[in-house]
């Protein structure tokens, strides 16, 4: 899962 | 990454490239706005802080390096270049840009999706970047004839925000657990703030005429 602080967009 | 998001980073670049080369190459930022490039090199500041403490992978980090160089050396081509900055109209250039900061500011402290530095960092960037093209779009509805260059940047950053609501709709059905609010929604009143300028845009490129805004 996806953590919200994963932030791969620029 | 899907082909969207890929395309949306592509005239991103594109944009910069674009105005990085009609300030060097012609040595003239007229039709720029100094005010719109000080928030951008404050909006990629605050948002990259991560570049040195997650690692997402080498194209990430080189973009990321790529728009914090570009945008702090337009900056200081504005500023400093003894060439260039004599071609920026101060006059024209008014939109008092520092009253956009601090709201962006109080927003992110009270709507963020985790209360810790770097995340409000993030958020506040989002905010400032939905609003950051203002000052451009008020210089260009002011000098109202736009050359080619100024018109294409503009056109590019537009296109770059429309391709990341592809991106974002492509990534919620394809991907679990992906939703962003905050995401989504500044950015989707940043697409918004381009919707006169392509109408006007679109217009011209039909009728093959001249950019040019209404009074």
């Amino acid at each position: 899962e996806a953590k919200d602080e994963d932030h791969d967009e620029l | 990454m899907n082909i969207f998001r890929l395309a949306g980073d592509m005239t991103h670049l594109f944009s910069v490239l674009v105005l990085l080369l009609k300030i060097h190459t012609i040595k003239s930022c007229a039709g720029i706005s100094l005010k719109t490039q000080e928030l951008y090199a404050l909006v990629f500041a605050t948002r990259y802080l991560d570049i040195f403490t997650d690692y997402i992978s080498l194209y990430n980090t080189c973009m990321k390096l790529i728009f914090l160089g570009s945008s702090f050396s337009i900056v200081w081509y504005i500023r400093r270049h003894k060439i260039v900055r004599r071609s920026y109209d101060k006059e024209q250039d008014t939109f008092r840009h520092h009253f956009l900061i601090l709201p962006c500011i109080i927003l992110a402290l009270l709507i963020n999706e985790k209360f810790t530095v770097k995340e409000v960092m993030w958020t506040f960037s989002l905010y400032l970047e939905a609003v950051a093209i203002l000052p451009q779009l008020v210089l260009l509805q002011r000098t109202r004839n736009i050359d080619n260059l100024t018109g294409q940047y503009i056109f590019l950053l537009g296109a770059y925000r429309s391709l990341y609501i592809l991106n974002w709709i492509y990534r919620y059905f394809t991907e679990q657990h992906y939703v962003h609010w905050i995401t989504w929604i500044s950015g989707l009143v940043q697409t918004l703030l381009y919707a006169d300028f392509f109408y006007y845009y679109f217009h011209s490129w039909k009728n093959n005429e001249k950019l040019q805004l209404p009074a």
